[in-house]
């Protein structure tokens, strides 16, 4: 199975 | 006070047609350096940066740095009323809450001025480092979308991996699976219609194909478009817009659990 990851999990806020 | 004359008034309406989908609203930025967007869809898991900078306009008048909230379903609507060969002006004042797309005839005989109401938008920013990638692919953007969309018919999700054999495009559905590999190819006469690519070491991702067939719809700005690759980040497809800048999509993979 595959897990959609997020752009959070890479870039900071800011 | 902000006035963005672009005579290529058609760039404009290229580049709403293919951001449009992926994100319903966001910051216009306007500043020396250029008429910025970055923007993130719904669920946070692509993002689109675009850039026009100033010395592509034909007059750029930013007096201080504005930040325009913008619907962008409203400005696609608004832009789509500009004939093909019109030539746009971007009009905005400072503590006004609209923006003025002005449209005139390249033979000057037909003026509309078009004003739309701007809103408040609450976006979060990313900080997008520079890097270096695993692999960078430059190809055909129709060649590109070509596969997005073929691959698209068979699946959800596309395996892009860079090996030096080549860049191998896979993917598998219910009705069965599909392999595309494109070999480096580099054309003297026709350098865009060139697969070039730059490998610093094998590389092997996967994406949603839904996203990828959204970022495609950007293939009318460059007929080139790169695509970088490296496992600690997000994919970067890039489409240049000549002379003006980029519009650059950013898309997390899929990963194996």
């Amino acid at each position: 199975d595959t897990r959609q990851k997020t752009l959070t999990n890479y870039f900071c806020s800011g | 006070m902000l006035e963005l004359r672009l005579i290529q008034g058609s760039l404009l309406k290229k580049v709403l047609e293919a951001i449009k989908d992926l994100v319903t609203e966001a910051n216009f930025d306007c500043s020396a350096t250029g008429f910025s967007l970055q923007a993130m869809d719904s669920s946070h898991v692509a993002l689109v940066a675009l850039l026009l900078r100033s010395e592509g306009f034909d007059h750029y008048r930013c007096d201080r740095n504005l930040s325009m909230g913008i619907n962008l379903n409203n400005m696609s609507k608004m832009l789509r009323c500009a004939g093909p060969e019109d030539i746009i002006t971007i009009k905005g004042d400072d503590g006004t809450d609209t923006v003025t797309f002005m449209f005139e005839s390249q033979k000057q005989d037909k003026i509309s001025d078009f004003e739309m109401k701007l809103m408040d938008i609450d976006s979060e920013h990313l900080g997008i480092p520079d890097a270096e990638y695993q692999a960078i692919v430059r190809m055909p953007s129709a060649e590109f979308a070509r596969i997005c969309k073929d691959l698209g018919s068979i699946g959800d999700t596309v395996v892009i991996s860079v090996t030096k054999e080549g860049v191998k495009f896979f993917t598998r559905g219910d009705v069965g699976s599909a392999n595309i590999v494109c070999r480096q190819n580099t054309s003297v006469d026709k350098p865009e219609d060139s697969t070039v690519i730059e490998m610093n070491e094998p590389v092997s991702l996967t994406f949603a194909l839904r996203y990828m067939n959204s970022f495609t719809k950007a293939t009318t700005l460059s007929e080139v478009v790169t695509i970088s690759l490296s496992s600690e980040l997000p994919v970067v497809v890039e489409y240049k817009i000549a002379e003006m800048g980029y519009i650059r999509f950013y898309l997390a993979p899929k990963i194996e659990d």
